[in-house]
């Protein structure tokens, strides 16, 4: 543990602590895409299962159980709960275009050829793009509320903190994951038009708005 | 170095 993986982790949880509160306090789920939820509570279910076989910490197993936790409940608000404030017509992205070439690559490049190997890989994989349902509605709609930009720059710095991690690692375990490392190196370059809207607007007591 | 013990991040 180094203080990247430690903050990375802290802020992927104030992201759905967040998104949760966001949803629980204003009753209202608008402007908040739920096919990007479902894709994150698949990514947690699919690389979490290990769960089932492997022990690695206190720390890890109750950060693993509070994320499905999580991701599910907000899911439940967002399909269930204030199912009425959901803005469905705007969440128009086709997730089949991403779950099913993510599939195939976790099939094709993976580290070990087994079931729960290739799950995990389809979960970093598929995490690297699960943002973009979220990307799309807020282009779509060409704004966004402040309280849902700061989710989204806490999401973002989370993968961000990790690439620092990785880098940690690497000069002081000689500790490398390949596919960790594509996978975060993508899904950071996706939030790079994002934080920089982030820093020039919303920081500077903007609403984030796009032009027309 | 992959980690043969399994994946230990989140």
């Amino acid at each position: 543990m180094n203080i990247f993986r430690l903050t990375g982790d802290l802020s992927h949880l104030a992201a759905i602590i967040i998104l949760l509160l966001k949803i629980w306090k204003s009753r209202s789920c608008a402007g908040i895409s739920g096919k990007s939820q479902i894709l994150f509570a698949i990514v947690f279910t699919a690389r979490y299962l290990d769960l089932l076989t492997s022990f690695i910490s206190v720390y890890n197993t109750s950060m693993k159980v509070i994320y499905i936790g999580c991701a599910y409940a907000t899911v439940y608000l967002i399909y269930a709960k204030f199912r009425a404030t959901y803005d469905g017509n705007h969440d128009s992205f086709r997730v089949e275009f991403l779950v099913v070439p993510v599939g195939g690559l976790a099939v094709l490049i993976n580290h070990t050829f087994s079931p729960l190997e290739i799950l995990w890989t389809f979960s970093i994989y598929l995490e690297s793009v699960a943002i973009l349902p979220q990307l799309f509605m807020i282009s779509k709609t060409g704004e966004a509320e402040t309280i849902t930009t700061h989710y989204l720059f806490c999401l973002g710095m989370y993968r961000t903190l990790y690439l620092f991690n990785w880098v940690w690692r690497f000069y002081f375990e000689g500790f490398f994951d390949m596919i960790a490392i594509v996978a975060g190196l993508v899904q950071t370059v996706l939030y790079c038009d994002f934080f920089y809207l982030y820093v020039t607007k919303v920081l500077k007591g903007k609403k984030l708005s796009l032009p027309a | 170095e992959y980690n043969i013990y399994g994946h230990d991040e989140l």
